[in-house]
């Protein structure tokens, strides 16, 4: 769909009116490590397509808050230059549901971003 | 800046690269000339053109939109999430979500679930150039863009990535890396 300016876009088209693939993960927001939440696997699928859990690991797949996922995120937040908490806080969320490109920041378990210049952190991501 | 694993690139015998857009999409004239900029801020930094070509089975670079499922494993998922994607060299493979609201010329807006087409094209043909994500967040290779923004200059940061891998334009003078964003960036782009 093209529009050759903002002011032809139609009105029916303002983000409150507009489900985006992952307008749902707002609801993440204040999760933590141990916690059980419905649908927080499709939040590590998320993960898992942009690299940072291993693509083998579907078996971790689960509402479970996992250390897998807290690693993740601590990669993630990393990367995007956010505090480093391992929690799904509001800036770490807010974050997330942007619209993004879809090639992976973590390939191979790698990542040139952030969390690959960082020794400690590297460690983390070859581990998964 | 960072790099594919292995540091993929296009031969340095190819410098002349072409492109073209998958004819079922039938794109407009005025897309084509949003991908031709995107193109040339590529162009005027490093060693390398890139030609418009009709012939699409022969074409360097075959530039496509899709909606969902469209057979190289990689979905996409309708308005917003992602975006688009591009392969590594020297695959040439840039595929745009079908499904987006595009805006072809100036600043989109907050106030709409719509994107800065020309933002996107920049950033993947990086990707199609060999560059991964970047953390800078003024970069074209930072991998997020909300709705509401345009970032089409390349920064100094995309300029270090690229030339390490091709080399300087000789016309290059160093005056186009932007360390700024056009539009607005503080929505959450949902």
């Amino acid at each position: 769909h093209f529009f050759p300016n903002v002011s032809a876009i139609p009105p029916s088209l303002i983000p409150n009116a507009i489900e985006g693939a992952w307008t749902s993960f707002q609801n993440f927001t204040g999760c933590h490590p141990g916690q059980k939440v419905d649908g927080l696997a499709k939040l590590k699928r998320y993960f898992q397509y942009f690299g940072y859990i291993n693509n083998n690991a579907s078996t971790n797949c689960t509402d479970d808050f996992d250390d897998a996922l807290e690693e993740a995120i601590k990669t993630y937040q990393l990367n995007f230059n956010l505090n480093v908490t391992g929690e799904l806080d509001a800036p770490t969320m807010e974050h997330i549901v942007r619209p993004r490109c879809g090639v992976a920041d973590v390939i191979n378990g790698t990542s040139s971003m952030n969390s690959g210049k960082r020794p400690e952190s590297h460690i983390h991501a070859v581990a998964h | 800046y960072s790099f594919f694993p292995n540091m993929p690139r296009w031969p340095p015998s190819r410098t002349d690269l072409t492109y073209a857009f998958l004819p079922a999409n039938q794109i407009e004239d005025s897309v084509k000339v949003v991908f031709a900029r995107a193109f040339v801020r590529w162009s005027d930094v490093i060693p390398m053109t890139f030609t418009e070509t009709a012939s699409f089975s022969t074409a360097d670079i075959r530039i496509g939109f899709f909606s969902g499922d469209h057979g190289d494993g990689e979905p996409f998922d309708g308005v917003l999430g992602t975006l688009a994607h591009a392969f590594s060299p020297p695959s040439g493979l840039l595929h745009l979500d079908g499904d987006e609201n595009w805006v072809v010329n100036g600043s989109p807006s907050t106030a709409y679930a719509a994107v800065d087409l020309e933002s996107v094209a920049v950033h993947e043909i990086g990707h199609l150039l060999g560059l991964g994500h970047s953390s800078v967040e003024e970069a074209i290779m930072y991998p997020t863009i909300s709705t509401g923004s345009r970032r089409v200059e390349l920064a100094s940061d995309d300029i270090q990535g690229i030339q390490y891998l091709y080399g300087s334009n000789p016309n290059y003078n160093g005056s186009t890396a932007a360390t700024t964003q056009e539009g607005d960036t503080s929505g959450s782009g949902s």
